[in-house]
């Protein structure tokens, strides 16, 4: 699997790392794709990466990779920012290849990973029709992880058709976010747009949230996806080629 | 008080 731009990948690999340290690459001729649960079990991600998205790509047989991501985070991390990367397993390998290129092709860097065997458990993430589809700044939504982080563990998120409101109590006091949609659009990037078909409160812990943040720097908009009693999706694209969906646990009054 | 949830309790094993 080739890619021009290799920072994409890292991007990848840095908004994982933190929620999940290892994990199981599916590798078919349709692309590259990765479920994982963190050690908790509270929230799971889920990766896709097509292979028309990369320069070329190849597969011939289907392979299960078990890779520490925090290792990859480290290798990944020598590549120079407009570097193009070349991921390769040859058959029977017991790792994986990482090369890296120069964009005026006069450093080639090569980079040996072992596999891991790894027991994954995978989970059916069932079709859902969310009551709420909420995009915004990816920026944003990192802020108000960040902000509301001050003010306690957990964060209520209420939408109503005004708008989406972030909040939190604890020790300290309590404190709230409202965002209102955008009337006039003129970047989308930087729009809110609250699709509502009901009115939805629900309470997620914020580590968790801040933990998908990691992946913002993939997408200037992120996606939220909410209904009641359901684990909330986060979601940022890949460019052209795939997203990273992040699905997060609520917490319940029992 | 609010209990996290797990995720195994919203999506099924396959």
């Amino acid at each position: 699997a080739r890619l021009l731009h290799g920072s994409i990948f890292a991007k990848v690999i840095e908004g994982l790392r933190e929620l999940v340290n290892e994990a199981t690459w599916e590798c078919s001729g349709n692309g590259i794709t990765l479920q994982a649960m963190d050690s908790s079990h509270v929230a799971l991600v889920s990766l896709v990466m097509r292979s028309e998205g990369f320069e070329s790509y190849r597969c011939d047989r289907n392979m299960s990779l078990g890779i520490s991501l925090v290792s990859m985070s480290k290798v990944l991390k020598t590549m120079g920012k407009d570097d193009s990367l070349t991921i390769r397993v040859n058959d029977d390998s017991d790792s994986i290849i990482i090369a890296m290129e120069s964009q005026n092709q006069d450093k080639f860097a090569d980079y040996e990973l072992r596999l891991m065997d790894l027991d994954s458990e995978h989970l059916g993430i069932p079709d859902t029709d969310y009551s709420c589809a909420i995009k915004m700044p990816s920026s944003e939504f990192s802020r108000i992880c960040r902000d509301m982080s001050i003010m306690g563990d957990s964060v209520l998120i209420c939408t109503t058709k005004e708008g989406v409101k972030f909040s939190a109590k604890g020790d300290l006091g309590q404190g709230s976010i409202r965002l209102v949609q955008t009337t006039n659009i003129e970047k989308e990037e930087e729009a809110v747009i609250i699709e509502m078909k009901e009115a939805v409160a629900l309470t997620f812990a914020v580590r968790y949230l801040s933990m998908f943040c990691k992946a913002a720097p993939l997408s200037p908009q992120v996606g939220l996806s909410l209904s009641e009693d359901t684990p909330l999706m986060c979601e940022f694209k890949i460019a052209e080629m795939g997203h990273v969906r992040f699905y997060l646990a609520p917490k319940i009054e029992d | 008080m609010a209990q996290q949830k797990s995720i195994t309790f919203f999506f099924r094993k396959k």
